[in-house]
């Protein structure tokens, strides 16, 4: 019962992932690492966003246990030539208890630069050997969380340190415990900074390759009266917001054709409005029958024409019918006496 | 409609979210068939109307007259099934939500 998604930026990015069967993806948790890599070029987060709602549209199966799953878009920003993540994590309810919470980010081994072995005096024409690269180096994940409008750095809450990939891919963590301490603290401003120690290096990724947050919560108020327009039912932030247009506040921008009809000024009779227009080729306006325009399973009888009414009636149905038949005279004066 | 029972059941009806003025900010599902429930009480009640003890009583009642004013049991929706709605929030991020209760699987008098 459900149709094609609504037309907006998602769409594109969704369409996307429904074109694309990739039998990996459809397999296993959604945390799980993924094999997309940046060649995908696909936003991750309504990637991810859609598989969670496909499979509970489709299996019923809830995501994380819970009834509801807010996702975090990373807000980048260059700090000391190091990249920071801010996730404004404010858009959570107060009815919303976090169940889990996953830090999504996308890395890539990071070989540091090969060393150079001092180049001996006297040897100096002689090629200096390049020493073979150490192992990758190793990533920390460090998290801090600040009130809004705080100027300072923020309460450290975690440090992980990052295996080293074999490859690019994506990666989850659990930051669960991380979430729950800031929101218990109201810090919900959530910084995260992928450091690998090397100044430098934290060059800001394109915004698909952003990390996200997904919460999985469940949401106690849902099952309250009314719990879907308390979500659901909003004044429409992108109207331009003319109170001219006597559109109801939450209506949608493009109007839709109203299925009842308003009676324009006091009712005078029961015609519907608008359709009293006849077709201009109607031969006989005034037999026009309105009722004829409804399939009625019952036709009402019709009013008998007048005997001089049928005869000029079969003349121009005569007239009127095609060229080849025509009668002599004779032929018509028996008809006509018939 | 005109072949529909008079008894209280279940009937179809599909709601797009574009009608109600939600579909800017829902991605998805961009309709969904809601049904909803009406149809008469009277007694005697048929058991497909499942109808509650109250409500078998209340239209006794009803039918002898003794007592006035008293209406006849609602046709109303009795097993519902949740919704899963993927939506941007203020902040445009996407927002996965399983409402409970959003159609009607069956109808009865209460």
């Amino acid at each position: 019962s459900h149709k094609t998604l609504a037309q907006s930026p998602w769409s594109a990015a969704i369409d996307g992932l429904v074109a694309d069967k990739d039998p990996q993806r459809s397999q296993g948790d959604p945390a799980a690492t993924t094999s997309l890599g940046p060649g995908g070029d696909q936003d991750m987060v309504a990637v991810h966003m859609l598989r969670l709602y496909e499979k509970y549209s489709r299996r019923g199966a809830r995501p994380g246990g819970g009834n509801t799953v807010r996702s975090f878009r990373a807000r980048q920003e260059m700090v000391n030539q190091k990249a920071v993540y801010f996730f404004n994590l404010t858009s959570m309810q107060d009815s919303e208890m976090i169940l889990t919470a996953t830090f999504h980010f996308y890395s890539e081994p990071r070989w540091p630069r090969a060393r150079e072995a001092p180049c001996k005096q006297r040897a100096k024409n002689a090629s200096c050997r390049l020493l073979p690269p150490g192992p990758p180096s190793r990533q920390h994940l460090l998290f801090r969380s600040l009130s809004q409008n705080t100027a300072s750095q923020g309460l450290l809450r975690g440090a992980m340190a990052l295996v080293p990939p074999p490859r690019g891919l994506w990666q989850a963590k659990d930051i669960s415990p991380i979430v729950k301490a800031a929101r218990q603290d109201g810090e919900l401003l959530l910084s995260a900074q992928l450091d690998s120690g090397e100044k430098g290096l934290g060059v800001p990724r394109a915004s698909l390759l952003a990390p996200y947050i997904l919460i999985y919560a469940n949401d106690l108020a849902i099952s309250e009266p009314n719990s879907v327009a308390v979500t659901l039912q909003r004044y429409d932030p992108f109207q331009t917001g003319d109170p001219e247009s006597g559109a109801a506040p939450n209506n949608s921008a493009d109007p839709r054709v109203r299925r009842a009809t308003q009676a324009s000024g006091p009712l005078q009779n029961n015609e519907l409005p608008g359709l009293d227009e006849r077709p201009a080729h109607a031969p006989h306006p005034h037999h026009y029958h309105k009722h004829e325009l409804w399939p009625n399973p019952f036709r009402a009888l019709k009013p008998r024409p007048g005997r001089k009414d049928r005869r000029k009636k079969a003349q121009e149905v005569f007239l009127g019918s095609s060229p080849v038949l025509d009668f002599d005279e004779k032929t018509m004066q028996k008809a006509r006496k018939k | 409609q005109w072949d529909e029972p008079r008894v209280c059941s279940r009937r179809y009806l599909k709601v797009d979210f574009a009608d109600i003025g939600w579909n800017e900010w829902i991605i998805s599902p961009k309709s969904f068939d809601a049904y909803y429930c009406a149809g008469a009480c009277e007694f005697p009640m048929p058991k497909i109307v499942r109808p509650s003890n109250h409500a078998t009583i209340q239209s006794i009642v009803r039918a002898v007259g003794i007592v006035p004013g008293i209406p006849e049991p609602c046709c109303v929706p009795d097993k519902m099934n949740s919704l899963g709605v993927l939506f941007l929030d203020e902040n445009r991020n996407v927002v996965l939500k399983v409402y409970p209760n959003m159609s009607v699987e069956t109808c009865a008098c209460r």
